[in-house]
């Protein structure tokens, strides 16, 4: 069991930090400075598995690392990195993340959204749900949902993004 | 793999069948204004993975079976006295609804998953009735609920964990859990 | 204790439904059937301090009251539309609103721009936090954020919008 | 009555001081990117209220003063240890700080309203020092926080009820509040 767990922290800790400086440097910088930093401590050295982990993430150019420091939309970053970093040990085939970006200004959406678009393969599908223009026209196709009115009923339609051509 | 689409009867706000496809897209948007059913299309997908229901925003398994017509009457729970009558005609909820001629008495939602290493597609389904049971399908052939999970399991989905999926409003949750709670999530992926 | 309460309560009784039909319909709508509808219940009749009070808002168009059953932004839309009315009962001078168009697609945040621009007057104030240009761009006055990086400290900047003439 | 401005002075992400007024408009929006500060504002109008601190984001009162100046050494708290070096130069937060020469030992927030039956404004400011002690003062005279309080309430500013304040994340909660929840807040506004 120990060693299961600490596989698992190993391959966390070892990535967290370059999967959320990915997230929060400018899509087109390609500075090794560029970004903040994030890590994860061990509160129970011997008996990781029975102690809590702690995880601290600093936006860049910021001072605090303590999560209560952190602005709405710098905790919704910090939580993406963590959640693409742990779901890279054991890759699920896809992702459905709905309404991520809610407490994202313009320019964070758009980091998320490139991220998406890089890393999203036949085999890492993203399904993301979203009210923001900058997140879904990055898309490769999009599901629109609308009422029915007289048949008081969901309905959906789909468009092929990728038809179209980018101007 | 890949999910390439799903299908969806009677299920929260989608009245009879509807199907969606995934096609070639590894990066797909669901759009769309508020209440439209976004929302309840994640649940769809939850919902057929086998995830359990307190997170599906449902108190009841049977909440999920679409319901349409609005019945006549006064269907208010327990003491909860109104003092206006203005919204007659909207429910609280099936507590009390007896069920119609017309209402559906089940639904269910299919989802078409290509493994890698197969030819032929493999399609989970999950069906739901009005005595809150769940029926588990693999290719159209009855499951233990055991199977079912760790067939899914065995492509890396992983829904004890659910470390794939994050439901609207909980993005936040997932920096500022407690320690105890993120130890328990590597634990579960591990 | 009981009167007190009464009246708090009776005032918002009268006014939820209304509140949220103003809330829920277009902007321009001005038919008495537009909108939807809300509604308060006390659990316990004699002594209603003592019970809980349940809130029900079925959108319109909608068959569902119990909150449960309200997506997001339904469920914002309903929120907002208690607060105003709880506030009116004891009006406070000015609001102060953070993010609350999070969940909201254009079309609500439109409606809520509308309703803070209709009720906003000298001793009803409303300062809102917001992301959205739907949202700030119906305001009269903008307070602009920053950070000075060298200076590693949050500035501002104010703007009066009524300056500029509408195009 | 209205709210003509504020002034900030060490408070939170804002050094040393700042001023905005909100002029004739009533309808002021507050916008800026992500952890520009504008949550710090409305933070800032709470506590010069008289909001108590757990709303505020910040476990303790002093975590409310500006720090700036990053401090070399490991400030880790508790038996936390870490397994990185990549952020020894971030910290976790000002359990462990000792406070230099250089970073301020108090921060204030005053704000300036106009009643509508007096011809001067009204100032209100409370100041906050790094042993955590509040002070409140109504027009540069030290006031109790009853009095503080007392005066606010009687320009119908319920501090308890925060009838008039959604914090950021808040606002779907004030619709799902337990019936419980919604008679305390009935209660507090009566
Ligand atoms: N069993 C059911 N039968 C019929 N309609 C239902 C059922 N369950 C939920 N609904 C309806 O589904 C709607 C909510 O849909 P959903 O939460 O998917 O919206 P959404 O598109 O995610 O909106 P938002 O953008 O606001 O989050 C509600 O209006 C509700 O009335
Ligand atoms: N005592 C302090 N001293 C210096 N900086 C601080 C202090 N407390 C908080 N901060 C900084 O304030 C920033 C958060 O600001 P705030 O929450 O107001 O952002 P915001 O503009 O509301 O962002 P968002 O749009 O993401 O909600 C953090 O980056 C944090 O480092
Ligand atoms: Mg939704
Ligand atoms: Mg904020």
């Amino acid at each position: 069991r120990k060693e299961l767990f600490e596989a698992c922290f190993k391959h966390v800790d070892k990535h967290i930090d370059q999967i959320y400086r990915a997230l929060t440097k400018n899509p087109h910088d390609k500075s090794e400075l560029a970004g903040g930093n994030a890590s994860l401590t061990v509160e129970n050295e011997d008996e990781p598995y029975l102690g809590g982990i702690k995880y601290f993430a600093t936006p860049p150019l910021k001072r605090f690392k303590d999560m209560e420091y952190l602005s709405g939309g710098e905790k919704t970053m910090a939580a993406l990195a963590l959640l693409f970093t742990i779901n890279s040990y054991q890759p699920s085939p896809f992702f459905v993340l709905d309404e991520v970006d809610a407490a994202l200004d313009i320019t964070n959406v758009e980091r998320i959204a490139h991220y998406i678009k890089r890393n999203a393969n036949p085999n890492a599908q993203f399904i993301v749900i979203s009210l923001k223009n900058a997140m879904f026209e990055k898309s490769q196709s999009l599901v629109g949902i609308f009422r029915e009115q007289e048949d008081n009923s969901s309905r959906m339609v789909s468009l092929n993004l990728e038809n179209y051509d980018e101007d | 793999g890949r999910l390439i689409g799903l299908e969806l009867h009677n299920f929260k706000s989608y009245k009879d069948t509807v199907q969606v496809g995934f096609g070639e897209s590894y990066f797909t948007s669901i759009i769309g204004p508020n209440g439209s059913g976004k929302s309840n299309l994640m649940d769809a997908i939850s919902f057929v993975l086998g995830v359990r229901s307190n997170q599906l925003r449902s108190s009841a398994l049977v909440d999920l079976i679409y319901r349409g017509r609005i019945e006549n009457g006064d269907p208010d729970n327990g003491n909860a006295k109104r003092m206006h009558r203005s919204d007659a005609d909207s429910e609280a909820g099936p507590e009390n609804a007896t069920y119609s001629e017309e209402e559906p008495r089940s639904a269910y939602v299919s989802c078409v998953y290509q493994k890698d290493d197969l030819d032929e597609p493999t399609k989970f389904t999950r069906t739901i009735n009005t005595s809150g049971d769940s029926v588990y399908k693999i290719n159209d052939r009855a499951v233990s609920y055991k199977k079912y999970n760790e067939e899914l399991e065995s492509e890396n989905i992983l829904v004890k964990a659910k470390n794939f999926l994050v439901f609207q409003g909980d993005v936040e949750r997932i920096a500022s859990q407690g320690p105890e709670s993120l130890t328990l999530l590597l634990e579960q992926v591990s």
